[in-house]
């Protein structure tokens, strides 16, 4: 692990008396080095890189008597606060239906963690509902129509491809039977799909969502900057949702996510069924991308 | 630097840069680079890099849609993959470019875990005019495919193609289970599956040479499938996987229709990762 080979590093130096400008960033090229492995954007890395031999160059570090663990704790501490706040739940707006419009590349998870939102918020007293916007991907309304069966919630679908038009009729019904929360679970698409990102403004401005969650697969590498960049500054988001994190996926990307768009990773997935969604802990995301 | 032989360190150092974007990975790009330093500088250095990373993806032609010699019938493609990598549609571009060919197909989903699974397959068979065989969820997906075995055979169908339900490597139970498909699969009719195809997203980081392992464990794989190549995504991990797995891509996924399939041809993706 990293923190085995920064302590083994360290543990050569600290032999030799105090520790150089080059020692540090000997061990800082072993953390670039994790941090690449665990994919976080290598231009993000190098900002990153940059902030931690800045602090590790300063007396906190230099003048210590466990410089290894005093280099290993700037570098989680750094992590951890990039990742964010902990625990930024999505926010009931003042007059329901709090409505939550969820978004991003295909494949990435959006219609099974619309279910799991569905899950997490259908507390007694609570009505919640389900909307099926992917109008292109065969058996797109069905899936989610079984998976709001599986919930016990209600569920909306309108025969058009009209999609602003679902979305609108959605809210409509939504208010009539008194719903608390309406998720919008929306087609996959490219961020470089002009007329596909256009449909998402649209529904932006035609239902005001008050949550716009942009969905991205764990392992996504490199790509999650460019995936970032346009969703945020296309789309008023306001989190961020990373999936299939139950596998071995280092999760790098939230880094890169969080650094580009400045908002907070709300959510984890950390499964297929619809209870495996967990609030984002950056504390324990950051020992995850250290390795 | 496209037409200069030697590079300076900041040079070389837009070259990692290059590579590192494209998810190649460090310790590749690493080899990459030391095999630019170390190799003879009587051609661009860009050229060079070219080169070297055709190297590394030209593997032996193994075997693919045309060139599967004897008449087998059916050919059986066993498609597998992570969860929503691209499979259900891939299966449907295969079938949509072997039935332009003449070829009779049959589509089985054996994906009876996610919901609406068999129905989405079941449409892409509709509108290809693709056989279909199916069970319902919940059913056993290794017996799904050795029904679906059975029946293409005795249907004298060309191709069969098995769609399987998304799976993290990670987890045992997962694999074991694909093992048994991939295994009944070969007691049915023998040599078969005879293509079997990792679906890779294009996005993914790092994590699909543990894909391609993990999965190599339980399954012989073929060749993959590399998809969501119309992004911005480069996909540069295949290199990797090349190196470590000797597996070659086959196909690359280009978009969401049944028409958006192409044979993978490495110059092209190379030049893509390169410019
Ligand atoms: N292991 C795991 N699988 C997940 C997770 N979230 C979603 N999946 C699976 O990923 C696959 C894709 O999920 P979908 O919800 O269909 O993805 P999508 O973004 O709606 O896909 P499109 O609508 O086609 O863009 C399915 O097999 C899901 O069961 C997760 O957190 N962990
Ligand atoms: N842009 C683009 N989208 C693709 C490509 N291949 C598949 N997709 C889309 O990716 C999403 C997931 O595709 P599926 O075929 O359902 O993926 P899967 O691997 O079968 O998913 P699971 O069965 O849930 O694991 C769908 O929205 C597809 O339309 C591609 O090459 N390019
Ligand atoms: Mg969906
Ligand atoms: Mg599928």
């Amino acid at each position: 692990s990293l923190t085995e080979k920064l302590t083994g590093l360290f543990k050569d130096l600290s032999g030799k008396g105090k520790l150089s400008e080059d020692n540090i960033r000997e061990a800082s090229q072993k953390v670039k080095r994790a941090l690449l492995e665990a994919d976080v954007n290598y231009r993000v890395v190098k900002d990153f890189i940059a902030s931690v031999e800045e602090r590790a160059l300063g007396a906190e570090v230099l003048n210590s008597i466990t410089p290894g663990q005093q280099f290993i704790k700037i570098v989680h501490q750094q992590l951890s606060a990039t990742l964010g706040t902990r625990n930024e739940p999505l926010r009931m707006a003042s007059q329901p239906p709090t409505v939550v419009m969820v978004c991003g590349l295909q494949g990435s998870g959006k219609t099974t963690t619309c279910a799991k939102l569905a899950k997490s918020l259908l507390q007694p007293g609570r009505r919640v509902m389900l909307a099926a916007a992917d109008v292109y991907r065969p058996a797109a309304i069905e899936q989610l129509e079984i998976l709001s069966k599986q919930v016990g919630c209600d569920f909306f679908k309108k025969d058009t491809t009209d999609v602003v038009d679902i979305c609108r009729s959605a809210h409509h019904e939504a208010v009539k039977r008194l719903t608390d929360w309406l998720i919008l679970d929306t087609a996959g698409r490219l961020h470089i799909d002009q007329p596909m990102m256009d449909e998402l403004k649209a529904l932006q401005s035609a239902v005001k969502p008050h949550e716009i969650l942009l969905v991205v697969d764990g392992m996504t590498g490199q790509d999650a900057v460019n995936i970032a960049t346009q969703f945020s500054q296309q789309l008023e988001l306001t989190g961020v949702v990373m999936t299939k994190l139950d596998g071995d996926a280092r999760g790098g990307a939230a880094l890169s996510l969080r650094a580009v768009t400045g908002k907070p990773i709300k959510y984890l997935g950390l499964g297929e069924k619809l209870s495996a969604l967990e609030p984002f802990h950056p504390a324990r995301m950051a020992s995850r991308i250290l390795g | 630097i496209a037409g200069r032989r030697g590079l300076s360190a900041g040079e070389l150092g837009q070259i990692e840069d290059l590579l590192l974007m494209s998810d190649v990975g460090a310790a590749a790009a690493d080899r990459l680079l030391a095999a630019l330093r170390q190799g003879p500088t009587d051609r661009p250095a860009l050229e060079r890099l070219r080169a070297e990373m055709l190297g590394i993806l030209s593997l032996n032609s193994g075997p693919s849609l045309q060139n599967t010699g004897l008449p087998i019938r059916p050919q059986v493609w066993l498609v597998i993959g992570v969860n929503g990598s691209g499979k259900t549609t891939t299966c449907a571009k295969l079938a949509r470019r072997l039935i332009s060919q003449g070829r009779r197909v049959t589509l089985a989903a054996a994906d009876t875990y996610r919901a609406a699974a068999i129905e989405q397959l079941k449409e892409w068979s509709r509108r290809l005019g693709a056989g279909f065989v199916g069970s319902q969820t919940g059913a056993d997906p290794a017996s799904v495919a050795y029904d679906a075995v059975a029946s293409a055979a005795s249907q004298g169908v060309d191709d069969l193609l098995i769609d399987t339900a998304g799976r993290l490597h990670t987890q045992k139970h997962l694999r074991d289970e694909l093992g048994k498909i991939y295994h009944t699969v070969g007691k049915q009719l023998p040599g078969a599956p005879h293509l079997t195809l990792l679906v890779l997203d294009a996005t993914t980081g790092q994590n699909a040479v543990s894909q391609a392992k993990l999965f190599s464990e339980v399954v012989r794989i073929d060749g993959i499938v590399l998809t969501k190549l119309d992004g911005t995504a480069k996909g540069g991990i295949v290199l990797a996987i090349a190196q470590e797995l000797k597996i070659p891509v086959r196909y690359a996924g280009v978009g969401e229709g049944m028409d958006d399939l192409l044979p993978f041809d490495a110059g092209s993706f190379v030049d893509g990762l390169l410019e």
